[in-house]
C-alpha cells in the first residue's frame, strides 16, 4: 500500500525524500538538461543544516550563489530578479542567515513541481522504472 | 583547505536522502 512508487506519486517531497526516487528523477533531468535546479534545491536544504557560525557557512553561501544564481544557468533564468538581488546582497553585506536560500529554493521548488515532476510521472524513465 | 567545488559538493551530498 505505501510502496515507494506511491510515495512518490504523492509529492515532489515525498520523492525527494527517497533515495532511488531522488536518484531517477537526477537522471531525468539529466536528459532534460536542468538538473541544476535539484541540486540547487539539495544545495539550499545543506546549507539550512549547517551551523551558521562555521566559517564554512560564508564560502558554501559564496559558492551555491557563484554556481547557480549569478551565472544565467537554469536555476538563474528561473529565479525572480529581487530573489536573486536579496542572495547577492546577503552575501555582500555577510548577513549569513541558514534562511537566506529559502526564498530562491521555494521559487524553484514551485518551478519542479509544476514542470519537471509531472514531466517526471509521465516520462519513460519512470515508467520504465515502474 | 576545501576547495569551493568540494564545500558546494559536501553540502549538496549532505542533504541526500538515506545517506548510507
Amino acid at each position: 500500500p505505501d510502496s515507494p512508487l506511491a510515495r512518490w506519486n504523492k509529492s515532489l517531497h515525498s520523492l525527494l525524500g527517497d533515495q532511488d526516487g531522488a536518484h531517477l528523477f537526477r537522471t531525468f533531468l539529466e536528459r532534460e538538461k536542468c538538473v541544476d535546479t535539484l541540486d540547487f534545491w539539495f544545495a539550499c536544504n545543506g546549507f539550512r543544516q549547517m551551523d551558521i557560525k562555521d566559517p564554512k557557512a560564508l564560502r558554501v553561501a559564496k559558492a551555491i550563489h557563484k554556481r547557480y544564481i549569478e551565472n544565467c544557468g537554469v536555476v538563474s533564468k528561473q529565479l525572480k530578479p529581487p530573489t536573486k538581488v536579496f542572495v547577492r546582497d546577503s552575501i555582500k553585506k555577510q548577513l549569513i542567515d541558514s534562511t537566506m536560500f529559502d526564498p530562491a529554493q521555494a521559487e524553484i521548488q514551485l518551478m519542479m513541481e509544476d514542470n519537471a515532476y509531472q514531466m517526471f510521472l509521465t516520462s519513460d524513465i519512470y515508467l520504465e522504472y515502474v | 583547505i576545501d576547495s569551493e567545488d568540494d564545500l558546494l559538493q559536501e553540502c549538496i551530498t549532505s542533504a541526500m536522502p538515506n545517506k548510507k
